[in-house]
């Protein structure tokens, strides 16, 4: 391997060593450089500039850079760790990570704790959980009575809220998805597994001895 | 209609395109 010198790498700022990626995740070399592929393929789907955009990401995920949507904006937020505005491959890799089936729970319950604390304070609120259903009813163009919504949010929080505080803190969190293991299924991507015939092209870029995998 | 009531909030939010990463991977 590593026959061809890839020459796009300049192009990605942020573009981390393989090597020490796959040290810090539970991706092998050869799997990050198959998330090369793909991140190549979405950071460029709208600016050539090697790092993925919130449009770019909106139009991974709905092949529509249009859709305004809170949850992909949502997932950009928690993707952008530096806070930067925009993904370099870094990033992405260390986030895919909590998706990939070996993560380790703990990281998934966290990385789902705060997707759903939309304000970031160390809650999920009611107002929270009632902006995300509503964002949810309009995304799927389902309507529901208002009275409904709040009871939906009644039974919620009677389960998930066991202190009646009126907010869902990470250990209540905890306990609910430890009794709901089906809240936590978003949060494993089985393609991870099986990155490498998924971009099977890394194979021709890749600049990596196979002897470090 | 009853039935997204016997649901929990956040089963229902799961179900949003947004949060299916999977699409990622789709070509």
């Amino acid at each position: 391997m590593g026959c061809f010198q890839s020459t796009s790498r300049k192009q990605f700022p942020g573009h981390e060593d393989p090597i020490q990626l796959a040290s810090q995740t539970a991706f092998s070399v050869s799997e990050v450089e198959a998330l090369f592929e793909l991140f190549k393929s979405i950071s460029s789907s709208v600016i050539d500039d090697g790092l993925i955009n919130k449009e770019e990401l909106q139009l991974a995920l709905f092949k529509n850079r249009k859709k305004e949507n809170l949850f992909a904006n949502r997932i950009f937020d928690l993707f952008d760790a530096k806070q930067k505005g925009v993904i370099d491959f870094g990033d992405f890799v260390r986030a895919l990570n909590v998706f990939h089936p070996n993560a380790p729970q703990e990281d998934k319950i966290n990385f789902s704790f705060k997707l759903y604390d939309l304000d970031g304070t160390g809650y999920i609120e009611r107002q929270e959980v009632k902006q995300m259903l509503i964002a949810l009813l309009c995304e799927s163009e389902m309507k529901l009575a208002d009275e409904t919504i709040e009871l939906i949010l009644d039974k919620t929080f009677m389960e998930a809220d066991t202190n009646q505080d009126g907010k869902i803190d990470k250990s209540e969190w905890h306990n609910f998805v430890a009794q709901n293991p089906s809240l936590l299924r978003i949060m494993t991507l089985p393609y991870l597994r099986d990155i490498t015939t998924t971009f099977p092209s890394f194979v021709f870029n890749s600049e990596v001895d196979e002897i470090a995998t | 209609s009853a039935a997204p009531v016997t649901m929990n909030a956040f089963e229902l939010i799961s179900t949003s395109r947004g949060l299916n990463l999977s699409s990622l991977f789709e070509k």
